[in-house]
C-alpha cells in the first residue's frame, strides 16, 4: 500500500457516495448510465471471487464486500426505487460491444486457464471500458448536472491514481503487471476528454456544457 | 515471481 493507491482507493469510495448521495438527494437518477452501473456490478463480482477463496487483508475484504454491495444498491435504486426518473432511451450504447471483445481479450490475455484467471481478466478489461456507456450518454445529451460531474471526476481520479502506483510499485517491488497497467492506461485516457471540460468549465463555476 | 502484484489492488 502506497499513498497513491489508498488516495486512488478513497477517490473510488468518494465517487460512490457522491453518485448514492446525487441519486437520494434529487431523488432521481437522471443523467446516470444504468448500462455503466450494471456493468460495474459484473466488474466486482467477477473479480471479487475470491474472496471466499484467498484473504489478502481486512482493509482489502472490506472495501471488496463494500463495492459488491454498493454497486447492487445503485442498480436497486435506478431500476426500483427511482425507477420512473430513468430514461432507458437515451441509455443506448451497444453492451455486446465490450462485453463480447473483453471475453475474446481475457481468453488470449491472462495468467492462467482456470475460471479464477480468466474471470479477474475479463472484470480488469470491462473495468476498463465500463464507463463508456456514460460518457456516451454525457456526449449525447451535451450536458450533465455538476453533481454528476463530480461523480465522474472522482470515478477518473481513482484511475489517474493507480498508475503512479504501479510506478511506485516498479521501483520498490521490481514487478508491472503488464494486464493491469494496460488496461488501467486505456481506461483512464477515456476521462482525459471529459477532464479537459471539468478542470476548464465545472471548476471554474460553469455548467458542465459540450460544444454544439 | 510467485503471482501478479496487482491482484491485492481493488
Amino acid at each position: 500500500m502506497n499513498i497513491f493507491r489508498f488516495f486512488g482507493d478513497l477517490s473510488h469510495l468518494a465517487s460512490i457516495f457522491i453518485l448514492i448521495h446525487k441519486i437520494t438527494t434529487t431523488r432521481s437518477c437522471r443523467g446516470i448510465s444504468f448500462k455503466t452501473q450494471a456493468l460495474y456490478v459484473t466488474v466486482f463480482v467477477t473479480r471479487y471471487l475470491d474472496l471466499f477463496t484467498s484473504y489478502v487483508s481486512l482493509y482489502n475484504t472490506v472495501m471488496k464486500i463494500f463495492f459488491i454491495a454498493s454497486s447492487c444498491y445503485i442498480l436497486y435504486l435506478m431500476r426500483v426505487r427511482y425507477r420512473p426518473t430513468n430514461d432507458p432511451s437515451i441509455d443506448t450504447f451497444r453492451l455486446e460491444y465490450l462485453v463480447g471483445p473483453c471475453v475474446v481479450l481475457a481468453l488470449i490475455f491472462n495468467y492462467g486457464y482456470n475460471p479464477t484467471e480468466l474471470l479477474w481478466s475479463f472484470s480488469i478489461f470491462l473495468e476498463s471500458v465500463a464507463i463508456l456507456p456514460q460518457l456516451f450518454m454525457l456526449q449525447r445529451t451535451g450536458e450533465a448536472e455538476t453533481i454528476t460531474t463530480h461523480y465522474l471526476a472522482a470515478l477518473g481520479a481513482y484511475r489517474a491514481l493507480y498508475i503512479p502506483n504501479w510506478i511506485y510499485r516498479y521501483f520498490s517491488e521490481g514487478y508491472v503487471d503488464p494486464i493491469s497497467v494496460t488496461a488501467g492506461l486505456v481506461q483512464t485516457g477515456l476521462y482525459l476528454d471529459f477532464f479537459y471540460v471539468y478542470f476548464t468549465k465545472v471548476l471554474q463555476g460553469q455548467k458542465f456544457e459540450l460544444p454544439a | 515471481g510467485s503471482g501478479h502484484s496487482s491482484k491485492d489492488e481493488l
